[in-house]
């Protein structure tokens, strides 16, 4: 007969490792820097510090690299360092509000590799910025998904040093990730401008990035679920978790935006009634509620303070300075959601400068979530997938023989990556809804430029 | 301050469906009817039971579907049903033989999803072919991840049936997933000439594939795991796991294929002392024997008996039947192994016969893997890796002018599969080494089909 058991979700990640995006040396390389960065950026941004992350990739032979990661950031508490370092589906970042780490999951993913293949522990020193520092040596126990504490100790603080610093070893392969890697730096720290972000490599080449501002964005701010698109399992759990004891009182406080007088509005127009007991409704009546709850337009958009868009400016400041284009036309849409997550994507579409003309099955496409460069997998991203959907000779535009380069962020309080290893964004209908329209907009802009530059070279010539 | 919390696998994977395979009702439609086949096909085939499986999904109105599931294979022991139907990561594929689970948490997926989207329970019966059947309704309790039991019967089983019936329902797509959802039964078909599938689908329209032989493939049988690529994380568990005494005995009783002379002569050729304990091994030593095992090369290759592959014969016959092409060049590798899982490719390139010209972006790649059809996301698959990469003008070929068909098979104890939900194989570098021999062996014999066809068409034009 068939031999049943359970695994953990370390088990789990640790035989699919393929799956966090550990699919070979190379590109655990690659995941492994990104892991760590974006936690660097994360612990940073959230509390408007500006950012100073420093890494230092060393070879160590025999194909092992030594990786450390050093930010200023909040710091992790002393109580929480183990879990956090050390077991899967922990972390900080379950909140609806944007942050590049979501999974709970990253930075272990890493120091899971590390222990797999280098049989390395990691060790983590960091402070909140109090009288004291402490520093952790830990393994994963993946059996039981568990951190193994091999060493700890707390020290003072003097100078109340405030950050992280995380160190292990890996089986890796920097020549060959390289180029993704060092690409990965520079497309960061374009939408950085405010971060001071420094890399060593294992050849001792040392990439600079320095600020060039010390005005940084309003972080995002935690928001409650938005009504549309939020499934039966959200809501279920929302009655369960509230003291609400009539349908009018729970809509008014747990969804973002809606008051007393829309949730009225919308249990009237669904004819549920607004004295009911949240935690008695029927199952039927439930499901009339969640799905005429994402139809229902009388809702008030997400506002975007959950939201920390790159702003087009500084995207439109970005791709001048990389590109010096003839012509950007950058565009921000409104605030949207699905399934209760508020998201806004912001699009550019440059021509000609230092643009390259390139062949049609090689597009200059840029991609960002949540202001983390996506540098894998472009044919399977949803943006591809609406770039190939448009009909671009409507606004003049001919990809396979003008200097074309899209730029596409989605910023959401949970980006809908199709992969664990955030390699691209899935298929969802209302991201690809806003992607579409962002295109347009911008392609809109680019034909008039086209159309005013030919009239303007027809009247040259007479 | 960060707000941290752990969370379940279930609520992981609740989260973030996309990761799964449920990125929209679409392709959550194709996920579900996959998953669901794949576990009835798996319940015959790995007891040499010739399979009879009824698929039956009804259109509910208001994108709702019902699917009913029911096969005739070895069925669920009653005190494993709620786990295996309503707990994520538990099931009996986690063990080193060939079978289409791996994950255990399809199945539950695709529950889940029903949950989620449509309130749904799910009914299951089962049998194992005793005197009882008995019938469970079960949701799962998602933030623990554990079952939740709305009702269960058992009642008398006088006809010794023996099987596994699944019915749900969940919010699809089946007018946009049917495309996807037809060729996926046309091609699991292909491969399984002695299963009955039966799908009717919403519109009342009804597919029968009829079996054509009674001949099945023998079953795969549970293997040791394989020396090569084996890591420290797995080594070290079956230390832990061991009563060897001495490294001898460790090395020649926990491997695929490894006895006491090759276990004496790998450790002699690393010099670490046959006679030392395991147990007390230093991680400098340990490390030693993982990275000295995956170069050693007088290991045996593993042998077949862990696997299943299609078979040259088959492979041909259904590609023949399907394309009638004027020439298909087959093979079938060795056993090879990655991360000490053993693993087959089989490849075949058709020319001609009903085969279409392709442009050159959308080529007719056919893959498969343990015997699942893949669908989706080619161009990100580790096939299409291969193909870009080899030169085919050594071989005549030229892809976009000639009417050529490819096809891949990939039969692993654990397929490295890129995504949860099964969409392609990610980039290992030994199973790319695999594809890219085995199509270019193909490649060759296509090149000598062609050089013969032209000397024949000169010498007739003499
Ligand atoms: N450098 C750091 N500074 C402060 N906190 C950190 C740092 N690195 C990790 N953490 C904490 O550890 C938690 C877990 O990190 P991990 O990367 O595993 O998951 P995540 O960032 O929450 O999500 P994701 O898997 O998407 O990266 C984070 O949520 C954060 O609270
Ligand atoms: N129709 C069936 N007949 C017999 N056993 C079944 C059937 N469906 C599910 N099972 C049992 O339930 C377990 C869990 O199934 P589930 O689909 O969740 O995971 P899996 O098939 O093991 O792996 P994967 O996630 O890759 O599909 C299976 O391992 C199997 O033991
Ligand atoms: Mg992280
Ligand atoms: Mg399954």
């Amino acid at each position: 007969g068939e031999k049943f058991k359970a695994i953990s979700a370390a088990d789990f990640f640790y035989k699919n490792k393929e799956i966090a995006g550990f699919d070979n040396p190379v590109r655990a390389t690659y995941t492994i820097m990104r892991e760590l960065v974006e936690n660097a950026l994360d612990a940073c941004e959230q509390y408007s510090i500006l950012p100073e992350v420093r890494v230092k990739l060393i070879d160590e032979g025999n194909s092992i690299y030594k990786l450390k990661v050093e930010d200023n950031g909040i710091g992790v508490p002393y109580e929480q360092v183990p879990y956090a370092f050390a077991q899967i589906l922990f972390g900080s970042k379950y909140t609806l509000r944007q942050s590049r780490g979501i999974f709970g999951l990253g930075g272990k993913m890493a120091i899971l590799y590390g222990q797999i293949t280098a049989h390395s522990t990691v060790r983590v020193t960091s402070s909140t910025g109090g009288f004291e520092k402490y520093s952790y040596e830990l393994n994963i126990n993946i059996q039981e998904n568990r951190p193994v504490i091999r060493r700890k100790e707390v020290g003072p603080n003097p100078g109340r040093w405030r950050g992280t610093t995380v160190q292990f070893s890996f089986e890796g392969d920097y020549v060959r990730a390289k180029p993704k890697v060092v690409e990965y730096f520079k497309q960061t720290s374009i939408l950085l401008p405010y971060a001071n972000i420094l890399f060593v490599d294992p050849d001792g080449v040392l990439y600079r990035f320095d600020r060039v501002t010390d005005v940084m964005p309003k972080p995002a701010e935690e928001v409650q679920p938005h009504p549309h698109g939020i499934d039966v399992e959200g809501v279920q759990r929302m009655i369960n978790a509230s003291r609400s004891s009539t349908m009018l009182d729970f809509m008014a406080n747990n969804f973002h935006r809606v008051g007393v007088a829309t949730a009225l509005n919308f249990l009237k127009s669904i004819k549920i009634d607004p004295q009911a007991n949240p935690k008695t409704l029927q199952s039927r009546e439930l499901l009339t509620v969640v799905s005429r709850m994402k139809e229902y337009d009388e809702f008030q958009p997400p506002d975007a303070q959950c939201l920390s868009p790159i702003g087009m400016e500084l995207l439109k400041a970005g791709i001048m300075r990389e590109f010096r284009p003839e012509f950007v036309a950058v565009t921000q849409r409104g605030a949207s959601a699905y399934s209760g997550y508020p998201f806004i994507v912001e699009a550019a579409i440059a021509y000609g400068g230092e643009i390259p003309i390139t062949p049609p099955d090689e597009m200059s496409v840029f991609r960002y979530a949540n202001k983390i460069p996506l540098l894998y997998d472009l044919h399977s991203d949803v943006a591809m997938k609406v770039i190939k959907k448009i009909n671009w000779q409507r606004y003049r535009l001919d990809l396979s023989t003008m200097p074309i380069a899209f730029f596409i962020h989605i910023c959401a309080t949970k980006v809908p990556y199709k992969t664990v290893g955030k390699e691209y964004i899935a298929d969802r209908p209302e991201v690809e809804y806003e992607i579409e329209w962002a295109l347009k907009t911008c392609a809109r802009e680019v034909k008039m430029h086209l159309t005013r530059k030919e009239k303007a070279s027809i009247v040259q010539r007479r």
